[in-house]
């Protein structure tokens, strides 16, 4: 699964998710990507990406928690993601990206790995796949 | 404040024994990916078009599964999927179960932009890329042979895999501390 997650200066923010789904895959299976709020979300505080187990990642709603623990907890996006990704979901089985209005970036997962790159504005790049 | 871009390529079970000749040209696609969403943030494009962009681009390189590359239906098909969301409007548009569509992605943004839905799937979905007019490939452009090979070994095992998960072995010779011949993993 592939994704990607962007704010401009102003803090409008926007996510894109596309992927294959799962290797052996029923046909007609759906996965994360495409619900809203599982695999991909975005709203005026942040926007998120989420790639791994597609069932557990509608099951948890990945990406509306973070989004929603924001809203209605006061967290900052770091907080949020890395309490999503670490007690909502079983060990495994996400990650994630995600960036917020004020230009915040995290790259949580749980997994051993995820392939992940960002930027921003003060001139941070990272590419990563492991911790 | 400040722009900021952040952009994955799969997530799973990725061992550190992954050999440089696989590793190498995935972290490679990461900075042209991101280097491409950079320049486009700095030209002033919209974080909409950013995203689009970068995932467009992302769905073009074999080595992730989106786009060329997807992995593989039992069936031994590619059934792909995709979605985009502006955050200030909640505008959003989504598509599941192509098999022709080149970049799934800009079948979304035109699911959001061009219907008064939010999510086309399959038949329907083939049908709108079409009415659009977006490139559409035979579905062989996107089965790779290592798709090909993941598939025959899940098969084998009767397991699903995730983006990046290492192959399976049969049961009897299971260890999970061993270490992999050629260090790839096999999810999604």
């Amino acid at each position: 699964t592939v994704g990607c997650v962007a704010v401009d200066s102003s803090g409008n923010l926007a996510a894109a998710t596309s992927t294959g789904g799962l290797v052996n895959k029923m046909a007609g299976r759906i996965g994360d990507t495409p619900i809203i709020g599982a695999g991909t979300y975005a709203n005026s505080l942040c926007a998120v990406s989420a790639t791994g187990k597609g069932e557990a990642i509608i099951r948890a709603t990945i990406g509306r928690d973070v989004a929603a623990l924001m809203e209605y907890k006061g967290l900052s996006l770091e907080k949020a993601a890395a309490y999503v990704v670490q007690e909502c979901a079983p060990v495994g089985t996400v990650g994630l990206v995600a960036v917020s209005a004020n230009g915040q970036v995290t790259m949580p997962f749980n997994t051993n790995g995820m392939f992940r790159a960002c930027a921003n504005e003060d001139g941070y790049t990272h590419v990563g796949i492991w911790q | 404040m400040g722009w900021a871009i952040a952009l994955h390529g799969g997530a799973g079970d990725i061992p550190r024994s992954m050999p440089p000749e696989r590793r190498e040209p995935r972290e490679a696609a990461l900075r042209h990916c991101l280097q491409i969403g950079v320049d486009a943030i700095k030209a002033g494009r919209s974080p909409l078009d950013v995203v689009e962009l970068v995932v467009r681009e992302l769905e073009d390189n074999p080595h992730f599964n989106a786009g060329r590359g997807s992995v593989l239906t039992s069936n031994g098909t590619v059934e792909m999927e995709a979605c985009v969301m502006v955050g200030d409007t909640k505008k959003c548009g989504a598509v599941s179960g192509l098999t022709t569509v080149k970049n799934a992605v800009s079948l979304a943004r035109l699911v959001m932009e061009k219907t008064p839905h939010i999510y086309l799937g399959f038949d329907g979905a083939e049908q709108f890329a079409k009415e659009q007019g977006v490139e559409t490939l035979d579905a062989s452009h996107f089965i790779t042979p290592e798709n090909v090979d993941r598939l025959k070994q899940a098969k084998e095992a009767n397991k699903v895999q995730i983006d990046y998960t290492q192959p399976i072995q049969k049961v009897e010779e299971e260890d999970e501390s061993a270490s992999l011949p050629n260090g790839d993993s096999q999810i999604g």
